[in-house]
């Protein structure tokens, strides 16, 4: 009599969890439009940039690349291994298809 | 008690794939929140300062940044296009998107990791649609959507 | 059928998640690390 009961309770649980599950779904899509359309709009699009300080303060005393391409640039990095003289090689390749990328230095004495 | 045993697994899997995607859910409405905080920001501050900043001293979005040592060598090269780039360094760097940059300005107002004060709440609350405002309020005291709501009778 | 050997990680602008990113710099982390 106890497993029926608790196999009642499952399924309604799971029940439960299937209709919530799709909730979530549409919400995400639903955000998903919303993001779209904020940052589409032209308003929203004059106002959208941060400045060099604000970036400096979120990084203090490193230095800073701004890297801004299309859509579909594809950023490759390999693991880094150890080159000829013992230092380990760190590299990051940018390529883009359908425009120019642009490169900032930025907080670099 | 075997169909048990395969609802309960059943059961696990599907509250897993519900916190993905709440987690993916609750990441968005922070990149909403801060979006719509940044734009609000440079338009009060362009109203203050009655006009934009020059246009060599702001980033637009989108961007990434990449971060590195102060000491690091880095080597650079283009391709005449610019269509591309390859860069070498001789340290460790790290790489974040314009969402991670409006956090760390704290543009979210703290509630990527639970600490956003009621005042915060309130004004995070307006930049998203009513229907979802409950998830800004769990997000704002850092509490865990299976301690709550459908799953707390049945547990 | 064998996989090919991951040499790199790949992100895209305007197309990948910013795990991707997070991905890639604990890559760095650990290499830099060992």
């Amino acid at each position: 009599k106890e497993v029926i009961e608790k196999l009642r309770h499952l399924k309604a649980e799971i029940e439960e969890l299937e209709l919530k599950e799709k909730e979530l779904d549409q919400q995400k899509l639903w955000l998903q439009q919303s993001i779209k359309n904020v940052m589409d709009d032209s308003v929203n699009n004059r106002f959208s940039y941060v400045s060099h300080e604000d970036i400096c303060s979120c990084f203090k005393g490193d230095t800073l690349l701004a890297i801004q391409a299309p859509s579909g640039t594809q950023l490759e990095v390999p693991i880094p291994e150890l080159g000829q003289n013992g230092q380990k090689k760190y590299q990051i390749t940018l390529r883009s298809r359908s425009g120019p990328i642009h490169v900032l230095l930025i907080n670099k004495d | 008690a075997q169909e048990c045993q395969n609802l309960e697994m059943e059961k696990q899997r599907r509250m897993e794939r519900i916190k993905q995607k709440r987690a993916q859910l609750q990441e968005l409405l922070l990149q909403q929140i801060a979006f719509k905080n940044l734009v609000q920001r440079n338009q009060q501050n362009e109203q203050q300062n009655q006009g934009a900043p020059a246009l060599n001293s702001t980033i637009k979005l989108p961007f990434i940044i990449v971060n590195t040592s102060k000491r690091t060598v880095i080597d650079c090269s283009i391709s005449s296009d610019k269509f591309e780039y390859l860069f070498n360094f001789d340290n460790a760097f790290e790489i974040h998107d314009d969402i991670e940059v409006l956090k760390r300005m704290g543009m979210s107002f703290g509630l990527e990791s639970g600490k956003c004060s009621p005042e915060d709440l309130r004004l995070a609350k307006s930049l998203v649609p009513k229907a979802l405002e409950g998830y800004i309020t769990d997000m704002s005291t850092g509490s865990s959507w299976v301690n709550q709501g459908l799953l707390c009778n049945s547990a | 059928s064998c996989l090919t050997p991951r040499t790199a990680l790949l992100y895209k602008f305007n197309g990948s998640p910013s795990k991707s990113l997070k991905d890639i710099n604990n890559m760095i982390k650990q290499g830099d690390q060992r």
